[in-house]
Protein backbone atom coordinates (compact mmCIF):
# COMPACT_ATOMS: atom_id res chain seq x y z
CA UNK A 1 0.00 0.00 0.00
CA UNK A 2 1.22 3.34 -1.20
CA UNK A 3 -0.03 6.91 0.39
CA UNK A 4 0.65 10.12 -0.74
CA UNK A 5 -0.02 13.07 1.60
CA UNK A 6 -0.77 15.93 -0.33
CA UNK A 7 -2.49 19.41 -0.26
CA UNK A 8 -0.55 22.14 -2.07
CA UNK A 9 -2.04 24.79 0.81
CA UNK A 10 1.19 25.57 3.11
CA UNK A 11 0.80 24.51 6.06
CA UNK A 12 -1.71 21.57 6.90
CA UNK A 13 -0.49 19.21 8.45
CA UNK A 14 1.31 16.98 5.78
CA UNK A 15 4.22 16.46 7.23
CA UNK A 16 3.41 15.94 10.58
CA UNK A 17 0.78 13.61 9.38
CA UNK A 18 3.16 11.56 6.93
CA UNK A 19 5.69 11.37 10.22
CA UNK A 20 2.57 10.54 12.39
CA UNK A 21 1.26 7.38 10.26
CA UNK A 22 4.59 5.95 9.61
CA UNK A 23 5.77 6.09 12.95
CA UNK A 24 2.14 4.33 14.35
CA UNK A 25 2.36 1.69 10.99
CA UNK A 26 5.83 0.85 11.94
CA UNK A 27 4.34 -0.76 15.30
CA UNK A 28 3.53 -3.64 13.19
CA UNK A 29 4.21 -3.33 9.98
CA UNK A 30 7.37 -2.82 7.98
CA UNK A 31 7.12 0.93 7.01
CA UNK A 32 9.46 3.32 4.35
CA UNK A 33 8.21 7.30 4.58
CA UNK A 34 9.69 9.06 1.24
CA UNK A 35 10.27 12.59 1.62
CA UNK A 36 10.07 14.25 -1.62
CA UNK A 37 9.88 18.67 -0.06
CA UNK A 38 13.24 19.98 -0.63
CA UNK A 39 12.48 21.24 2.69
CA UNK A 40 13.54 17.93 4.36
CA UNK A 41 11.06 18.37 7.29
CA UNK A 42 10.08 14.67 7.24
CA UNK A 43 13.59 13.93 6.82
CA UNK A 44 14.56 16.14 10.47
CA UNK A 45 11.37 15.39 11.84
CA UNK A 46 12.89 11.83 13.06
CA UNK A 47 16.13 12.97 14.00
CA UNK A 48 18.37 12.69 10.28
CA UNK A 49 20.88 15.16 9.87
CA UNK A 50 20.79 16.59 6.70
CA UNK A 51 24.19 17.65 6.27
CA UNK A 52 25.73 14.31 5.99
CA UNK A 53 23.28 12.47 3.46
CA UNK A 54 25.14 10.30 0.64
CA UNK A 55 22.04 9.32 -1.00
CA UNK A 56 18.53 11.50 -1.30
CA UNK A 57 15.14 11.08 -3.33
CA UNK A 58 17.02 13.41 -6.05
CA UNK A 59 19.49 10.84 -6.75
CA UNK A 60 16.71 8.37 -6.88
CA UNK A 61 14.64 10.81 -9.05
CA UNK A 62 17.03 12.17 -11.50
CA UNK A 63 20.27 9.87 -11.34
CA UNK A 64 18.19 7.00 -11.07
CA UNK A 65 20.17 5.05 -8.42
CA UNK A 66 17.95 2.47 -6.80
CA UNK A 67 15.77 3.72 -4.00
CA UNK A 68 17.45 0.63 -1.83
CA UNK A 69 20.66 2.78 -1.63
CA UNK A 70 19.16 6.10 -0.40
CA UNK A 71 17.20 4.80 2.32
CA UNK A 72 18.31 4.74 6.02
CA UNK A 73 16.45 3.01 9.26
CA UNK A 74 15.42 5.21 11.64
CA UNK A 75 13.79 3.41 14.04
CA UNK A 76 12.85 -0.59 14.40
CA UNK A 77 10.83 -1.33 11.38
CA UNK A 78 10.93 2.12 9.86
CA UNK A 79 13.54 3.33 7.10
CA UNK A 80 13.44 6.93 4.81
CA UNK A 81 14.43 8.22 1.77
CA UNK A 82 15.56 11.46 3.31
CA UNK A 83 15.83 14.77 0.91
CA UNK A 84 17.85 18.03 1.34
CA UNK A 85 18.19 20.99 -0.66
CA UNK A 86 19.32 19.34 -3.90
CA UNK A 87 15.41 18.36 -4.48
CA UNK A 88 14.58 22.54 -5.02
CA UNK A 89 16.33 21.48 -8.62
CA UNK A 90 14.69 18.85 -9.30
CA UNK A 91 11.38 20.22 -10.66
CA UNK A 92 13.24 21.94 -13.20
CA UNK A 93 15.25 19.12 -14.24
CA UNK A 94 13.00 16.55 -14.61
CA UNK A 95 10.95 18.82 -17.36
CA UNK A 96 12.74 17.38 -20.12
CA UNK A 97 13.41 13.85 -19.04
CA UNK A 98 11.82 10.94 -20.22
CA UNK A 99 8.60 9.61 -18.58
CA UNK A 100 9.36 12.38 -16.04
CA UNK A 101 6.03 12.07 -14.12
CA UNK A 102 6.72 7.84 -13.21
CA UNK A 103 10.32 8.33 -11.97
CA UNK A 104 9.33 7.47 -8.10
CA UNK A 105 6.84 4.62 -8.86
CA UNK A 106 9.84 2.77 -11.15
CA UNK A 107 12.10 3.30 -8.34
CA UNK A 108 9.75 2.22 -5.53
CA UNK A 109 8.30 -0.82 -7.95
CA UNK A 110 11.05 -3.11 -6.62
CA UNK A 111 10.57 -2.08 -2.39
CA UNK A 112 6.52 -2.83 -2.86
CA UNK A 113 7.61 -6.57 -1.27
CA UNK A 114 10.35 -5.01 1.46
CA UNK A 115 7.61 -2.80 2.70
CA UNK A 116 3.88 -3.10 3.88
CA UNK A 117 3.35 0.50 3.80
CA UNK A 118 5.05 3.57 1.72
CA UNK A 119 3.94 6.90 3.04
CA UNK A 120 4.94 9.84 0.87
CA UNK A 121 5.60 13.34 2.29
CA UNK A 122 4.93 16.07 -0.65
CA UNK A 123 5.85 19.69 -1.09
CA UNK A 124 3.17 22.56 -0.59
CA UNK A 125 2.66 22.73 -4.67
CA UNK A 126 1.09 20.88 -7.52
CA UNK A 127 4.25 20.19 -9.42
CA UNK A 128 6.16 17.55 -11.04
CA UNK A 129 7.52 16.31 -7.66
CA UNK A 130 3.87 15.76 -6.54
CA UNK A 131 3.49 14.32 -9.65
CA UNK A 132 5.51 11.72 -8.98
CA UNK A 133 4.05 10.66 -5.72
CA UNK A 134 0.43 10.93 -7.32
CA UNK A 135 1.53 8.64 -10.45
CA UNK A 136 3.53 6.55 -7.93
CA UNK A 137 0.72 5.95 -5.40
CA UNK A 138 -2.46 4.15 -4.81
CA UNK A 139 -3.83 6.43 -2.44
CA UNK A 140 -3.83 10.08 -1.75
CA UNK A 141 -4.60 11.22 1.74
CA UNK A 142 -5.75 15.22 2.15
CA UNK A 143 -4.80 17.27 4.82
CA UNK A 144 -7.59 19.96 5.43
CA UNK A 145 -6.54 22.61 7.85
CA UNK A 146 -9.72 24.62 9.90
CA UNK A 147 -9.35 27.69 7.91
CA UNK A 148 -10.54 29.88 5.38
CA UNK A 149 -7.84 29.43 2.59
CA UNK A 150 -7.72 25.90 3.23
CA UNK A 151 -10.85 25.15 1.17
CA UNK A 152 -9.77 27.16 -1.99
CA UNK A 153 -7.49 24.79 -3.51
CA UNK A 154 -9.11 21.65 -3.41
CA UNK A 155 -10.43 21.60 -6.37
CA UNK A 156 -7.29 22.33 -8.09
CA UNK A 157 -5.39 19.33 -6.20
CA UNK A 158 -8.41 17.10 -7.42
CA UNK A 159 -8.83 17.78 -11.04
CA UNK A 160 -4.44 17.11 -10.85
CA UNK A 161 -5.78 13.70 -9.07
CA UNK A 162 -8.20 13.05 -11.77
CA UNK A 163 -5.57 13.61 -14.25
CA UNK A 164 -3.21 11.27 -12.88
CA UNK A 165 -5.69 8.82 -12.95
CA UNK A 166 -6.97 9.19 -16.05
CA UNK A 167 -3.05 9.22 -18.10
CA UNK A 168 -0.72 7.66 -15.51
CA UNK A 169 -2.67 5.87 -12.89
CA UNK A 170 -5.64 4.10 -12.66
CA UNK A 171 -5.57 2.36 -9.48
CA UNK A 172 -5.01 6.68 -7.63
CA UNK A 173 -8.02 7.42 -5.60
CA UNK A 174 -8.51 9.59 -2.78
CA UNK A 175 -8.20 7.56 0.24
CA UNK A 176 -9.80 10.55 2.45
CA UNK A 177 -10.33 14.41 3.59
CA UNK A 178 -8.33 15.02 7.13
CA UNK A 179 -9.09 17.85 9.23
CA UNK A 180 -6.17 18.98 10.61
CA UNK A 181 -5.78 21.74 13.59
CA UNK A 182 -9.44 22.00 14.78
CA UNK A 183 -9.46 24.46 17.17
CA UNK A 184 -13.09 23.43 19.18
CA UNK A 185 -13.58 26.99 20.79
CA UNK A 186 -13.64 28.62 17.39
CA UNK A 187 -16.66 29.09 15.25
CA UNK A 188 -14.37 28.56 12.11
CA UNK A 189 -13.06 25.56 12.41
CA UNK A 190 -16.98 24.28 12.87
CA UNK A 191 -17.89 26.23 9.72
CA UNK A 192 -15.15 24.40 7.87
CA UNK A 193 -15.73 21.42 9.26
CA UNK A 194 -19.65 21.50 8.25
CA UNK A 195 -18.60 22.90 4.53
CA UNK A 196 -16.43 20.02 4.03
CA UNK A 197 -18.34 17.03 5.19
CA UNK A 198 -21.33 18.76 2.84
CA UNK A 199 -18.88 18.45 0.24
CA UNK A 200 -17.30 15.53 0.50
CA UNK A 201 -19.41 13.52 2.59
CA UNK A 202 -18.35 10.30 3.54
CA UNK A 203 -15.14 10.74 2.39
CA UNK A 204 -14.31 13.37 4.59
CA UNK A 205 -12.60 11.16 7.87
CA UNK A 206 -14.85 10.80 10.94
CA UNK A 207 -11.12 11.80 12.87
CA UNK A 208 -10.36 15.17 13.31
CA UNK A 209 -7.17 16.25 14.60
CA UNK A 210 -7.50 18.85 17.77
CA UNK A 211 -4.69 21.84 17.52
CA UNK A 212 -2.34 20.87 20.12
CA UNK A 213 1.28 22.60 20.96
CA UNK A 214 2.72 18.83 22.25
CA UNK A 215 2.59 18.08 18.00
CA UNK A 216 4.19 21.07 17.60
CA UNK A 217 6.72 20.41 20.00
CA UNK A 218 7.79 16.94 18.90
CA UNK A 219 9.71 17.50 15.94
CA UNK A 220 12.34 19.60 17.53
CA UNK A 221 12.99 16.41 19.52
CA UNK A 222 12.95 14.10 16.53
CA UNK A 223 10.03 12.46 17.74
CA UNK A 224 6.67 12.18 16.59
CA UNK A 225 4.14 12.67 18.60
CA UNK A 226 3.40 9.16 19.87
CA UNK A 227 7.07 8.59 21.34
CA UNK A 228 6.75 12.32 22.66
CA UNK A 229 3.67 12.33 24.27
CA UNK A 230 1.29 9.10 23.51
CA UNK A 231 -1.56 10.13 25.36
CA UNK A 232 -2.19 13.47 23.62
CA UNK A 233 -6.28 14.18 22.51
CA UNK A 234 -3.70 14.74 19.16
CA UNK A 235 -1.93 10.96 19.61
CA UNK A 236 -4.77 9.46 20.18
CA UNK A 237 -6.52 11.03 17.21
CA UNK A 238 -4.11 10.10 15.02
CA UNK A 239 -4.80 6.27 16.41
CA UNK A 240 -8.39 6.64 15.23
CA UNK A 241 -7.16 7.80 11.90
CA UNK A 242 -5.32 4.31 11.73
CA UNK A 243 -8.08 2.30 12.25
CA UNK A 244 -9.98 4.52 9.88
CA UNK A 245 -7.30 4.09 6.90
CA UNK A 246 -7.36 0.16 7.81
CA UNK A 247 -10.89 -0.33 7.22
CA UNK A 248 -11.40 2.19 4.18
CA UNK A 249 -8.41 0.22 2.69
CA UNK A 250 -9.76 -3.30 3.31
CA UNK A 251 -12.95 -2.09 2.27
CA UNK A 252 -11.59 -1.47 -1.49
CA UNK B 1 8.89 51.35 -2.88
CA UNK B 2 8.61 47.31 -3.74
CA UNK B 3 8.00 44.77 -0.65
CA UNK B 4 7.89 40.99 -1.44
CA UNK B 5 6.49 38.93 1.17
CA UNK B 6 8.39 35.76 0.56
CA UNK B 7 9.33 32.17 2.73
CA UNK B 8 8.82 29.13 0.95
CA UNK B 9 7.75 27.14 4.24
CA UNK B 10 4.13 26.81 3.68
CA UNK B 11 1.11 28.54 5.96
CA UNK B 12 3.64 31.09 7.90
CA UNK B 13 1.69 34.03 7.17
CA UNK B 14 2.77 35.27 3.76
CA UNK B 15 -0.82 36.15 2.57
CA UNK B 16 -2.04 37.34 5.90
CA UNK B 17 0.66 39.72 6.09
CA UNK B 18 0.46 40.70 2.39
CA UNK B 19 -3.05 41.79 2.73
CA UNK B 20 -2.78 43.41 6.07
CA UNK B 21 0.41 45.71 4.91
CA UNK B 22 -1.49 46.37 1.81
CA UNK B 23 -4.97 47.26 4.06
CA UNK B 24 -3.06 49.48 6.37
CA UNK B 25 -0.78 51.29 3.82
CA UNK B 26 -4.03 52.08 1.95
CA UNK B 27 -5.49 54.50 4.40
CA UNK B 28 -2.51 57.28 3.61
CA UNK B 29 -1.00 56.16 0.08
CA UNK B 30 -1.38 54.38 -3.14
CA UNK B 31 -1.19 50.54 -3.29
CA UNK B 32 -0.75 48.03 -5.14
CA UNK B 33 -0.40 44.41 -3.93
CA UNK B 34 0.38 41.62 -6.79
CA UNK B 35 -0.70 37.97 -6.30
CA UNK B 36 1.97 35.86 -7.11
CA UNK B 37 0.67 32.45 -5.98
CA UNK B 38 -1.71 30.56 -8.00
CA UNK B 39 -3.75 29.79 -5.06
CA UNK B 40 -5.09 32.84 -5.39
CA UNK B 41 -5.79 33.78 -1.70
CA UNK B 42 -4.67 37.05 -1.74
CA UNK B 43 -7.38 37.94 -4.50
CA UNK B 44 -9.61 35.74 -2.37
CA UNK B 45 -8.95 37.94 0.98
CA UNK B 46 -10.00 41.37 -0.67
CA UNK B 47 -13.25 39.55 -1.90
CA UNK B 48 -12.16 39.21 -5.79
CA UNK B 49 -13.79 35.92 -7.34
CA UNK B 50 -11.46 34.56 -9.20
CA UNK B 51 -14.25 32.93 -11.65
CA UNK B 52 -15.00 36.06 -13.33
CA UNK B 53 -11.00 37.89 -13.59
CA UNK B 54 -10.45 38.70 -17.66
CA UNK B 55 -6.41 39.52 -17.22
CA UNK B 56 -3.96 38.12 -14.12
CA UNK B 57 -1.16 37.89 -13.14
CA UNK B 58 -0.55 35.06 -15.75
CA UNK B 59 -1.46 37.47 -18.18
CA UNK B 60 0.76 39.73 -17.52
CA UNK B 61 4.07 37.46 -17.00
CA UNK B 62 3.54 35.09 -19.76
CA UNK B 63 1.20 37.40 -22.61
CA UNK B 64 3.22 40.71 -21.38
CA UNK B 65 0.67 42.55 -21.58
CA UNK B 66 0.56 45.89 -19.10
CA UNK B 67 0.27 45.26 -15.73
CA UNK B 68 -2.01 48.86 -15.97
CA UNK B 69 -4.60 46.39 -17.53
CA UNK B 70 -4.44 43.56 -15.02
CA UNK B 71 -4.69 45.43 -12.04
CA UNK B 72 -8.52 46.05 -10.47
CA UNK B 73 -9.56 48.53 -7.62
CA UNK B 74 -10.77 46.89 -4.43
CA UNK B 75 -10.40 49.57 -1.96
CA UNK B 76 -9.89 53.12 -1.66
CA UNK B 77 -6.09 53.70 -2.63
CA UNK B 78 -5.96 49.75 -3.69
CA UNK B 79 -5.43 47.75 -6.41
CA UNK B 80 -4.77 44.23 -7.02
CA UNK B 81 -3.39 42.19 -9.80
CA UNK B 82 -5.38 39.52 -9.11
CA UNK B 83 -4.49 35.59 -9.63
CA UNK B 84 -6.12 32.46 -10.54
CA UNK B 85 -4.92 28.96 -11.54
CA UNK B 86 -4.01 29.93 -14.75
CA UNK B 87 -0.61 30.54 -13.37
CA UNK B 88 0.16 26.94 -11.68
CA UNK B 89 1.03 26.01 -15.38
CA UNK B 90 3.80 29.87 -15.54
CA UNK B 91 6.31 28.19 -13.47
CA UNK B 92 7.12 25.98 -16.63
CA UNK B 93 6.04 27.91 -19.19
CA UNK B 94 8.30 30.63 -17.61
CA UNK B 95 11.63 28.56 -18.14
CA UNK B 96 11.88 28.73 -21.75
CA UNK B 97 10.88 31.83 -22.30
CA UNK B 98 13.49 35.40 -22.47
CA UNK B 99 14.73 36.92 -19.24
CA UNK B 100 12.43 34.91 -17.27
CA UNK B 101 13.84 36.29 -14.18
CA UNK B 102 13.05 39.21 -14.94
CA UNK B 103 9.19 39.56 -16.50
CA UNK B 104 7.60 41.20 -13.12
CA UNK B 105 10.48 44.36 -12.73
CA UNK B 106 9.26 45.04 -16.45
CA UNK B 107 6.00 44.84 -15.91
CA UNK B 108 6.46 47.19 -13.00
CA UNK B 109 8.34 49.57 -13.92
CA UNK B 110 5.73 51.35 -15.76
CA UNK B 111 3.95 51.55 -12.81
CA UNK B 112 6.32 53.16 -10.08
CA UNK B 113 5.07 56.53 -10.23
CA UNK B 114 1.29 55.48 -10.13
CA UNK B 115 2.18 53.85 -6.53
CA UNK B 116 3.37 54.63 -3.14
CA UNK B 117 3.56 51.08 -2.04
CA UNK B 118 3.56 47.75 -4.38
CA UNK B 119 3.20 44.24 -2.46
CA UNK B 120 3.62 40.80 -3.52
CA UNK B 121 2.49 37.82 -2.14
CA UNK B 122 4.34 35.03 -3.26
CA UNK B 123 3.63 31.08 -3.14
CA UNK B 124 5.19 28.66 -0.71
CA UNK B 125 8.21 27.91 -2.92
CA UNK B 126 11.55 29.24 -4.49
CA UNK B 127 10.96 28.69 -8.19
CA UNK B 128 10.68 31.29 -11.07
CA UNK B 129 7.24 33.00 -9.50
CA UNK B 130 9.16 33.63 -6.08
CA UNK B 131 12.52 34.77 -7.55
CA UNK B 132 10.61 36.98 -10.10
CA UNK B 133 9.16 38.96 -6.84
CA UNK B 134 12.43 39.16 -5.82
CA UNK B 135 13.82 40.77 -9.09
CA UNK B 136 11.12 43.20 -9.07
CA UNK B 137 11.56 44.48 -5.13
CA UNK B 138 13.44 46.81 -3.11
CA UNK B 139 12.69 44.85 0.03
CA UNK B 140 12.04 41.05 1.34
CA UNK B 141 9.60 40.69 4.45
CA UNK B 142 9.82 37.33 5.72
CA UNK B 143 7.45 36.03 7.74
CA UNK B 144 8.35 32.89 10.44
CA UNK B 145 6.08 30.91 12.34
CA UNK B 146 7.03 30.30 15.78
CA UNK B 147 7.19 26.37 15.16
CA UNK B 148 10.37 24.09 14.68
CA UNK B 149 9.77 23.80 11.04
CA UNK B 150 9.53 27.37 10.35
CA UNK B 151 13.88 27.69 11.01
CA UNK B 152 14.87 25.22 8.82
CA UNK B 153 14.25 27.06 5.04
CA UNK B 154 15.79 30.57 6.42
CA UNK B 155 18.90 29.74 5.04
CA UNK B 156 17.94 28.41 1.50
CA UNK B 157 15.77 31.74 1.14
CA UNK B 158 19.06 33.63 1.89
CA UNK B 159 20.90 31.62 -0.59
CA UNK B 160 18.06 32.30 -2.94
CA UNK B 161 17.56 36.42 -2.34
CA UNK B 162 22.00 36.66 -2.21
CA UNK B 163 21.72 34.93 -5.60
CA UNK B 164 19.30 37.19 -6.78
CA UNK B 165 20.89 40.15 -5.00
CA UNK B 166 24.19 39.55 -7.02
CA UNK B 167 22.69 38.78 -10.52
CA UNK B 168 20.02 40.32 -10.66
CA UNK B 169 18.88 43.05 -8.41
CA UNK B 170 22.02 44.79 -6.30
CA UNK B 171 19.11 46.61 -4.46
CA UNK B 172 17.25 43.88 -2.70
CA UNK B 173 17.58 43.84 0.82
CA UNK B 174 15.75 41.89 3.16
CA UNK B 175 14.06 44.40 5.48
CA UNK B 176 13.28 41.84 8.09
CA UNK B 177 12.02 38.62 10.11
CA UNK B 178 8.60 38.76 11.68
CA UNK B 179 7.45 36.10 13.70
CA UNK B 180 3.81 35.14 13.29
CA UNK B 181 1.17 33.28 15.11
CA UNK B 182 3.46 33.68 18.37
CA UNK B 183 1.81 32.04 21.58
CA UNK B 184 2.66 33.39 24.15
CA UNK B 185 1.56 30.46 26.49
CA UNK B 186 4.03 27.97 24.52
CA UNK B 187 7.55 27.53 25.68
CA UNK B 188 7.91 26.56 21.91
CA UNK B 189 7.24 30.34 20.59
CA UNK B 190 9.80 31.35 23.32
CA UNK B 191 12.18 29.02 21.81
CA UNK B 192 12.37 30.23 17.92
CA UNK B 193 12.10 34.14 19.05
CA UNK B 194 15.62 33.63 21.08
CA UNK B 195 16.99 31.30 18.42
CA UNK B 196 15.88 33.85 15.52
CA UNK B 197 16.99 36.77 17.49
CA UNK B 198 20.35 35.57 18.51
CA UNK B 199 20.99 34.77 14.98
CA UNK B 200 19.78 37.78 12.92
CA UNK B 201 20.01 40.15 15.85
CA UNK B 202 18.34 43.61 14.70
CA UNK B 203 16.93 42.27 11.74
CA UNK B 204 14.28 40.47 13.43
CA UNK B 205 11.22 43.03 14.21
CA UNK B 206 10.91 43.86 17.44
CA UNK B 207 6.71 43.40 16.73
CA UNK B 208 5.62 39.57 16.97
CA UNK B 209 2.60 38.88 15.69
CA UNK B 210 0.55 37.06 18.17
CA UNK B 211 -1.70 34.23 17.39
CA UNK B 212 -5.24 35.16 17.01
CA UNK B 213 -8.51 33.77 15.44
CA UNK B 214 -9.68 36.73 14.22
CA UNK B 215 -7.15 37.10 12.19
CA UNK B 216 -7.97 33.22 10.85
CA UNK B 217 -11.62 34.38 10.33
CA UNK B 218 -11.20 37.90 8.87
CA UNK B 219 -10.87 36.79 4.84
CA UNK B 220 -13.36 34.77 5.23
CA UNK B 221 -15.56 37.81 5.26
CA UNK B 222 -13.11 39.07 2.14
CA UNK B 223 -11.64 41.51 5.12
CA UNK B 224 -8.33 42.67 6.37
CA UNK B 225 -7.84 41.98 10.07
CA UNK B 226 -7.92 46.13 9.89
CA UNK B 227 -11.56 45.81 8.48
CA UNK B 228 -12.91 43.10 10.41
CA UNK B 229 -11.54 43.84 14.45
CA UNK B 230 -8.99 46.92 14.60
CA UNK B 231 -8.94 46.31 18.01
CA UNK B 232 -7.25 43.18 18.28
CA UNK B 233 -3.93 42.28 19.69
CA UNK B 234 -3.13 41.03 16.22
CA UNK B 235 -4.20 44.18 14.61
CA UNK B 236 -2.54 46.50 16.74
CA UNK B 237 0.87 44.35 16.35
CA UNK B 238 0.29 45.01 12.56
CA UNK B 239 0.15 48.66 13.14
CA UNK B 240 2.96 48.44 14.98
CA UNK B 241 4.99 46.99 12.72
CA UNK B 242 3.93 49.40 9.61
CA UNK B 243 5.63 51.94 11.91
CA UNK B 244 8.76 49.59 12.36
CA UNK B 245 8.97 49.07 8.22
CA UNK B 246 8.84 52.80 7.76
CA UNK B 247 11.66 53.60 10.35
CA UNK B 248 13.91 51.19 8.86
CA UNK B 249 12.80 52.39 5.09
CA UNK B 250 13.91 56.15 5.79
CA UNK B 251 17.36 54.55 7.69
CA UNK B 252 18.32 53.51 4.19
N1 LIG C 1 -2.51 19.19 15.14
C1 LIG C 1 -1.60 20.15 15.22
N2 LIG C 1 -1.63 21.02 16.24
C2 LIG C 1 -0.73 22.03 16.33
N3 LIG C 1 0.27 22.25 15.47
C3 LIG C 1 0.36 21.41 14.42
C4 LIG C 1 -0.55 20.33 14.23
N4 LIG C 1 -0.20 19.68 13.10
C5 LIG C 1 0.88 20.33 12.61
N5 LIG C 1 1.23 21.36 13.41
C6 LIG C 1 2.32 22.33 13.24
O1 LIG C 1 1.94 23.24 12.21
C7 LIG C 1 3.06 23.53 11.36
C8 LIG C 1 2.73 23.08 9.95
O2 LIG C 1 2.63 21.67 9.90
P1 LIG C 1 3.42 20.82 8.81
O3 LIG C 1 4.81 21.35 8.67
O4 LIG C 1 3.23 19.40 9.13
O5 LIG C 1 2.56 21.23 7.54
P2 LIG C 1 2.90 20.98 6.01
O6 LIG C 1 1.61 20.94 5.30
O7 LIG C 1 3.80 19.81 5.89
O8 LIG C 1 3.72 22.33 5.63
P3 LIG C 1 4.45 22.61 4.20
O9 LIG C 1 3.32 23.06 3.30
O10 LIG C 1 5.44 23.70 4.49
O11 LIG C 1 5.09 21.32 3.77
C9 LIG C 1 4.25 22.78 11.96
O12 LIG C 1 4.97 23.67 12.75
C10 LIG C 1 3.61 21.67 12.79
O13 LIG C 1 4.40 21.32 13.88
N1 LIG D 1 -1.55 35.72 13.48
C1 LIG D 1 -2.33 34.71 13.09
N2 LIG D 1 -3.09 34.07 14.01
C2 LIG D 1 -3.89 33.04 13.64
N3 LIG D 1 -4.01 32.57 12.40
C3 LIG D 1 -3.28 33.14 11.45
C4 LIG D 1 -2.39 34.24 11.73
N4 LIG D 1 -1.80 34.61 10.57
C5 LIG D 1 -2.29 33.78 9.61
N5 LIG D 1 -3.18 32.91 10.15
C6 LIG D 1 -3.91 31.83 9.47
O1 LIG D 1 -2.99 30.77 9.22
C7 LIG D 1 -3.24 30.21 7.92
C8 LIG D 1 -1.97 30.39 7.09
O2 LIG D 1 -1.74 31.75 6.84
P1 LIG D 1 -1.47 32.28 5.36
O3 LIG D 1 -2.40 31.62 4.40
O4 LIG D 1 -1.43 33.76 5.40
O5 LIG D 1 0.00 31.71 5.17
P2 LIG D 1 0.85 31.61 3.83
O6 LIG D 1 2.26 31.62 4.24
O7 LIG D 1 0.40 32.65 2.89
O8 LIG D 1 0.42 30.15 3.29
P3 LIG D 1 0.88 29.51 1.87
O9 LIG D 1 2.27 28.98 2.14
O10 LIG D 1 -0.11 28.41 1.58
O11 LIG D 1 0.84 30.61 0.87
C9 LIG D 1 -4.42 30.97 7.33
O12 LIG D 1 -5.56 30.20 7.55
C10 LIG D 1 -4.46 32.28 8.14
O13 LIG D 1 -5.74 32.79 8.25
MG1 LIG E 1 5.62 19.67 4.89
MG1 LIG F 1 -0.22 32.44 0.88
Amino acid sequence: MIISVANQKGGVGKTTTALTLSSLYAQNRKVLLVDMDAQGNATTGFGVSKNDLKKTTYNVLIEDIPASEAFIKVRDNLYIVPSNLDLAGAEVELVNVMSRESRLKYALEPLKDQFDVIIIDTPPSLGLLTINALVASDWVLVPIQCEFFALEGVGQLLKTVNLVRRYLNTELDVLGYLLTMYDRRTRLSQEVESELRAYFKEKVFDTVIPRSTRVAEAPSYGQSIQEYDSHSPAARAYNRLIKEIDERVQEQ
